[in-house]
Order: C-alpha cells, then structure tokens, then sequence
C-alpha cells in the first residue's frame, strides 16, 4: 500500500480560501493569492501573529506605527469587519474590493458614507462633520479659523442635506457625492488592477530607543 | 477657491489616512 502525502501549506489564523474570496469580491484567484503576499508582510512587522493590528496599518500608512490620524483610524475599524480589533486576511480582501476600478461607484458611495458617519448612526451630523473637518486641519498645515470652519459646515450642509433636517442621508449623501465626484477619488486604487505583477514594497521597520 | 468656498467633504477627502495608495507604493 502506497502513502500519499499532501503538502499542507501553513497559513495564518482567520485565513480563507482565494476561491471563495475570489467569488465574493472585484479580485482573482491570482490576484487574492497576491494579496496574501501583502497581507503577511504587513501582519508580521510588529506582532508576527498573521493579523494586521493598528499599529502595523499606521505603519505602513505613515511609516511611523505611532502616529494617529483620525481617517486611518476610521478605515481600520471599518476594515476590521467583526470588530475584534485586528484585520484579518478575508476581512482584508473583502474591504480593499471596495476600492477595486471594477467595483461599481454606488458601493464606493456607500463605504465613504460609513467612513464619515462617525456615530453609525445612518446619517452624519453637523457636529460630525465640524470634527471631521477640525481633525483633517489638524493633521496638515492648513490653519483656518473658526468662523471659516462654520462657513465651510454650513455650505456643505446646504448643499448636501436637501430636506433641511440637519442631517445627511445615505440618500442624500448618494445625490451629493455624484454631484462631486471627486469625493471619491481616493475611493479607487489603480494598484489594484494589477496585483498580479506587483512586487510590494518592503517594509521596514525602524525601532527607535527611547529614554 | 477661497477655503470658505470648499465643501467640507473635499477637504476631508485630502487627509493622508484615507489615501491607501501607500499600502502598495515603494
């Protein structure tokens, strides 16, 4: 009697199969495989365990795993679909489909919304959106005062909340977002027509002592 | 465009944490 053996490929926890990945999202088998490249070097650049922790994201976002930034904050929990804190390979592929060119603009639409609705609430508030916008100042060298901030909210809000009930809608977000199609400019990532043949960046961590 | 002219979400759309194009650039 012959034995055969199966070489059994190791992968990490949370791991799913490409073809069913494949099925549900914008990529190919090859192309799920290719991200799975990408995925294991970032979830291997702190803490090794084959998820991406937050720390690792702002990592390979800013090269500085301690910066905090209020957007990359929002994207990793959205991209962390079950909420346990860290992104796992399914939950990263499903959420960078969303950025696919193939992917259609109404499920870009209804991501962005989710970004800004900050509560999950279903809808996105004045005061959100004041503190969306005090957070990107924030962050960039742009100093605007007060007043121009509440300018700013204000127009936004007349031109996006179109029942004058004060808060923006999927609907209304919908309506405002085709009208300004910029909006969604960095909802798609060209990268990701070509996966296949990219070679991804090597990220390297620098650890820095500190007294 | 003066800034009190820009539409909030504009503005927002230029913050460094949304742009995920780093996760693939050299």
């Amino acid at each position: 009697m012959g034995c055969a053996f199966v070489k059994q490929v190791k992968h990490a926890p949370g791991y799913e199969e490409s073809t069913l990945l494949a099925y549900e999202t914008a990529f190919t088998i090859k192309e799920v495989e290719s991200l799975y490249e990408l995925f294991e070097k970032i979830s291997h650049l702190i803490f090794n365990d084959g998820f991406i922790h937050r720390e690792e994201f702002q990592f390979v976002l800013f090269k500085d795993s301690n910066k905090r930034n209020f957007f990359a904050d929002r994207i990793f929990d959205l991209f962390d679909i079950k909420g346990n804190g860290v992104i796992e390979f399914g939950e990263f592929v499903r959420s960078l489909s969303i950025f696919h060119p193939y992917t259609s603009q109404d499920e870009k639409i209804t991501f962005a919304f989710r970004i800004y609705d900050l509560k999950n609430a279903g809808f996105i508030e004045r005061e959100e959106l004041k503190e969306m916008v005090l957070a990107l100042l924030n962050e960039s060298d742009l100093f605007l005062t007060d007043d121009v901030v509440e300018t700013i909210v204000d127009q936004t809000f007349k031109q996006a909340d179109l029942n004058c009930d004060e808060k923006i809608d999927p609907m209304e977000w919908k309506e405002f977002a085709k009208k300004n199609p910029s909006l969604l400019k960095n909802m798609t990532l060209p990268y990701l027509m070509d996966i296949t043949m990219a070679e991804f960046p090597n990220f390297v961590m620098n650890f820095e002592v500190v007294d | 465009e003066r800034p009190s002219q820009m539409n909030a979400f504009e503005l927002i759309s230029t913050s460094q944490g949304l742009n995920l194009g780093s996760l693939f650039e050299k």
